[in-house]
């Protein structure tokens, strides 16, 4: 795993986050569950939770963007960038922004926004890129069964160098 | 680069000149540090492209040549993450 250089982390343990701008390829629901699940994934290694907020600024902005969006990070259409996030801090911090050129799925046909939100979720919550191909956080994408998920060790090791472990 | 990379970043025979404006943009995205952008290519130009291709070429764990190979453009052209590998 590999850490944001200044390894910047949250600095408290429960952290809101709201989607405010959906995709047409997935009905909202749809959305809510992947970004949920995704979390959760985080969530269960480390002593980190999460709160859904509808209005207001959230710690963790969620948002399907096309082209430029106004972040310098212009996405490219289909294929190619999929998705960015930023590392925790004020502001842009911790958001996250899917690009909404692509197909977006809860299964295989297409780009399933489980795998990519929770590879996402890791750079909101501090974990830069990781060089281990089993890794969540490598970054291409591969297709990642949502139920029954659990964390690879790569990523466990790198979310609990900066939040420590869960007390069961 | 047009007049510097025939000579100082040779491409292999299968990589036309589509790859290569293909890896310019991924090794800018994906490889170049914010505010390293146009210093780096002005002042060291192919070679700053050959020292970005090994960087990319490291890190996904393929063979270090700092050309852009099958292997190496096969990986440039995986749907991905876009936040940068290099460190901003």
């Amino acid at each position: 795993y590999r850490l944001f250089p200044g390894e910047p982390k949250w600095k408290k343990s429960t952290l809101t986050y709201r989607v405010t701008k959906y995709t047409s390829s997935l009905s909202h629901a749809d959305v809510d569950k992947a970004v949920e699940m995704g979390l959760k994934a985080w969530s269960a290694a480390a002593p980190l939770n999460f709160v859904k907020a509808t209005s207001g600024e959230a710690d963790i902005m969620i948002s399907f963007q096309s082209g430029d969006h106004g972040d310098s990070y212009p996405f490219d259409g289909p294929r190619g960038t999929l998705a960015h996030a930023f590392a925790p801090g004020e502001g842009l911090g911790g958001d996250t922004h899917f690009d909404n050129a692509e197909k977006w799925t809860m299964g295989m046909n297409g780009f399933n926004l489980f795998t990519v939100a929770a590879h996402e979720f890791g750079h909101a919550l501090g974990l830069a890129h990781s060089a281990d191909p089993s890794a969540l956080m490598y970054p291409t994408y591969r297709y990642q069964h949502p139920f029954g998920f659990h964390l690879p060790k790569d990523d466990v090791k790198g979310i609990q160098a900066l939040y420590g472990s869960r007390q069961s | 680069y047009s007049a510097a990379a025939p000579a100082l970043f040779a491409l292999p025979r299968t990589t036309g000149w589509k790859d290569f404006y293909l890896a310019q943009e991924y090794l800018d995205k994906y490889y170049t540090p914010k505010g390293e952008h146009h210093l780096g290519e002005m002042t060291s130009g192919s070679n700053s492209m050959t020292r970005k291709v090994q960087q990319m070429q490291a890190f996904f764990g393929l063979r270090v040549t700092g050309k852009l190979d099958y292997s190496t453009m096969g990986v440039m052209k995986r749907p991905r993450c876009g936040v940068p590998d290099v460190a901003n």
